[in-house]
């Protein structure tokens, strides 16, 4: 089962 | 001229570590007739929960840029390679971040 696509939280510059 | 080819596309996610995360970046390799003397063309695949950061290495569409596609050579460049150097630049410049969640 390929794992679950995921991406960081945007940080506020 | 109007003629067509079938493709073959490779569709997963590479490991990423980020701030101290691990996130699995989707992507998608496409492999042409012509592969491997010529580099796949890459893209990230961002999910509606997602959002495409451009940068140097990612442009509006989420076409990745990368020397080591720019610079393939057979035999010595290789999806193993591409993907170890994903890893690593996707490690400093995320190419997707997740979307605000709209409360």
């Amino acid at each position: 089962k390929s794992p679950t696509p995921s991406a960081p939280v945007p940080v506020a510059e | 001229d109007g003629s067509t080819k079938d493709l073959m596309s490779l569709t997963g996610t590479v490991p990423v570590s980020y701030r101290g995360n691990t996130y699995n970046i989707p992507v998608c390799l496409w492999l042409l007739d012509v592969y491997p003397y010529n580099p796949p063309i890459c893209f990230v695949k961002p999910t509606s929960a997602m959002m495409i950061k451009t940068g140097k290495h990612v442009d509006a569409n989420g076409k990745i840029y990368l020397p080591y596609l720019h610079e393939w050579k057979h035999p010595q460049s290789d999806l193993y390679g591409l993907i170890q150097v994903m890893v690593v630049v996707f490690g400093e410049e995320p190419p997707v971040f997740s979307r605000p969640q709209v409360q």
